[in-house]
Formats: C-alpha cells, sequence, structure tokens
C-alpha cells in the first residue's frame, strides 16, 4: 500500500491520538 | 489479478512434513471436551510447560512424565455451571484461567494449587454478562461486559499469586466488543471488534478511547486475533468465522489489514484463503488461534488447516483421522507447537 491510499502516516500516531482524545 | 495470486497453493509434500505428532494425552474420563491450552507450571523447583484439558464440569493438568507420555496431577472439579474455555494468560505461572457459562461467560474464575497444603483452590474473578475476554501480559485481563443499560470495559491486575490486585475500566464504544487483541511491542495499546465490524483502539494505561475504524463490509463479523504497530500503521489480523467465497479473493479465514490510525483509512495486506478443494459454503471455518505469524482452525469438516499469515499459504492440513474429527485447535506458549484436541478428550501434541 502506498500513503496516498491510507493518508499521512505519522509515526507517534498514539502519542498523538492519547493527546487529543478526551480523557 | 494481484488478489488471484494469494489464493493458496498447496503441495502434498509440504502437508505431510509441517506436522509431526510428538505425543497423545487420553483422558480416561468420558466427560466431552470443550478447550485445551498450554499453562507454564512449577512443582518442586522445576519449571515444565503443562497442558490444561478443559471438560464442562472438570479442568485438569498435565505434566510431561517421560517422552510420549503424560501424566494427570489435578483436576479442579467445577460446579453446574459449566465451563466454556480456558482463557490463556501470556507469562504467567501456576494459574489457570477459566470462563464458565450457559450460552455466554457468566463468570471468569482462577484455578491454583495452594502452597500451603497442596490444596485445589478456585476464586472467582469476575461475574456478570461478559461477552468477549482477554489474558494479557503482566497478569492483566480485560473484559467486555453488558448491563441492562451499558457496556462496561474493564482491566483487571492479578498479584503472582493470583489475587486481584487492581482494576479500572476502559472508555465503552457505543457497539458491543466482541474481541480484544494486545498490541505487539506497544504495551499501553489495546484493539478491540465490534459487532458493527469495528476496530477500535484504547489507550491501556489512561482508559481513553483513541479510534474507531470502519473494517468494511465486504466481511461482516470480523474478529481480532492480533496485532501489530510497524511504520506508522496498525496490522492487524481478522478472521472470517462466517465468510462468504468472493470471486476476487477466494475464501478468506484470515486477513491482516493494515489501518492507518491517524486517518482510518484501511487496506488488505494478505488473504490467507480456505484450501482449494475446501471452499464453498459448507466449511467456513468454527474457530481459530493465532500466534506469531501462524493461525490454526478447525473447519466444520472437522479437518484442521494451518496458514503462514505473511505468505498467506495454508501450510499443512490434519484430516479427521479413524477416531473421530478435530474439534480444537490450539498453540502452545509458541507457534512450534500445535495441541490438536477432539470431544473424546483425546489431545495430540503436533511439532510444527
Amino acid at each position: 500500500c502506498s500513503e496516498s491510499d491510507l493518508g499521512p502516516i505519522s509515526l507517534n500516531w498514539f502519542e498523538e491520538l492519547s493527546a487529543e482524545a478526551p480523557p | 489479478g494481484v488478489a488471484e495470486d494469494l489464493i493458496p497453493v498447496l503441495l502434498d509434500g509440504v502437508r505431510e512434513e509441517s506436522l509431526q505428532l510428538v505425543s497423545k494425552i487420553k483422558d480416561s474420563c468420558s466427560c466431552c471436551a470443550v478447550d485445551v491450552g498450554a499453562v507454564w507450571w512449577e512443582a518442586a523447583g522445576s519449571r515444565e510447560l503443562c497442558v490444561v484439558t478443559a471438560g464442562e464440569s472438570a479442568v485438569s493438568l498435565w505434566r510431561p512424565l517421560a517422552p510420549d507420555h503424560w501424566g494427570k496431577v489435578h483436576t479442579w472439579q467445577l460446579g453446574e455451571v459449566p465451563v466454556i474455555q480456558i482463557i490463556p494468560l501470556p507469562d504467567t505461572c501456576n494459574l489457570v484461567c477459566i470462563a464458565l457459562g450457559d450460552l455466554e461467560i457468566g463468570e471468569i474464575r482462577l484455578l491454583q494449587v495452594s502452597s500451603e497444603n497442596d490444596s485445589l483452590k478456585q476464586s472467582l474473578v469476575k461475574t456478570g454478562n461478559i461477552k468477549a475476554v482477554l489474558g494479557l501480559k503482566d497478569r492483566r485481563l480485560v473484559s467486555s461486559s453488558r448491563t441492562a443499560h451499558e457496556q462496561q470495559v474493564e482491566i483487571t491486575s492479578l498479584s503472582e499469586t493470583g489475587r486481584i490486585k487492581d482494576g479500572w475500566t476502559l472508555m465503552p464504544p457505543e457497539e458491543t466488543v466482541l474481541a480484544f487483541a494486545e498490541v505487539e511491542g506497544m504495551g499501553d495499546a489495546l484493539v478491540g471488534t465490534t459487532t458493527v465490524n469495528s476496530i477500535v483502539i484504547w489507550n491501556l494505561k489512561t482508559g481513553q478511547l483513541l479510534k474507531k475504524m470502519r473494517v468494511g463490509y465486504s466481511y461482516p463479523a470480523s474478529i481480532c486475533h492480533q496485532a501489530y504497530s510497524d511504520s506508522g500503521l496498525l496490522f492487524v489480523v481478522l478472521s472470517h468465522p462466517h465468510a462468504k467465497e468472493s470471486e476476487s479473493c477466494g475464501n478468506p479465514a484470515f486477513r491482516v489489514v493494515a489501518f492507518n490510525p491517524r486517518t482510518a483509512r484501511s487496506t488488505g495486506v494478505m488473504f490467507s484463503s480456505l484450501p482449494p478443494g475446501l471452499t464453498g459454503r459448507q466449511v467456513p471455518y468454527l474457530e481459530g488461534d493465532v500466534k506469531d505469524t501462524s493461525a490454526a482452525a478447525v473447519l466444520t469438516s472437522g479437518t484442521i488447516a494451518v496458514w503462514d499469515l505473511l505468505l498467506g499459504h495454508c501450510t499443512a492440513l490434519l484430516p479427521p483421522g479413524p477416531a473421530g474429527s478435530w474439534a480444537l485447535a490450539r498453540w502452545a506458549t509458541n507457534s512450534t507447537c500445535l495441541l490438536a484436541g477432539q470431544r473424546d478428550g483425546t489431545v495430540c501434541l503436533y511439532r510444527y
């Protein structure tokens, strides 16, 4: 799969989603 | 064209060489076998890999006595509520965890042997209308349960001696969670699959629900077995117990799907289909087990099939023997040993 199929990829997705999600 | 290339090619030689019978356990009790598993057990200073067999009303521990010979060392008698499954607890020793219930799980128990007087002990971990449960690393259990109005997703932390140490809840999604999987190499991440075919991601430590992603409508009722994170993508091994044959990719029993957790977009990476000749409506698989990159499942025909999930190939088939059909297929602590069980209590250990 390529990045264009899946959208921009972040290596730190877990930390970023944890910072954004409601506590 | 690409999908057609993924349909497995089976060679007779591969089937015969991939699984080697190592030993056999035959339980003399005539109870109907409901599950089998492997557990580390330490006694008299030595730690061994033992086999656990579960019937509806009793659970037995078997230890290796000699090559090709197993001895039953403990049998826990359960009450009127039947045993439904053994819940493997990774990285634990001298602890057997089981689920009991009628149609659904009603309680979870721990079975142990007292270090003081060698008596057999049972302790209640949880009761409720439990829809899914999984043993996690570091002696933790995650379960989803339903009350009349809401769903609770709960972590229970156990001590080395099997006492409940701590417990906390994870934020539940609206729909019922049917299965859980730890994310390999990411200690605080947990995924689950739900009744409406979504994947949810939690932060185990904070309890936050981080993301909900659609699996897609092509293969309903997906069950997650394993997940790992690599290069910013979340790879999830899904099975489709009720998959229908499709022209594009055969009859996939297992799929590896890559999700981008940032965008919730996904793409199929690998299909592991039923072997040619076994496809069709009459042979969806009954139940499966995934360890490392290997999957094993019992087909409704009574055959056990084994797949290499990274290759998308069926690598071994165990047809029903003269004694009857296979009913259970479980990996021991890793995917080099397959436990194959029949309803009459016979368990065969195969080296893979």
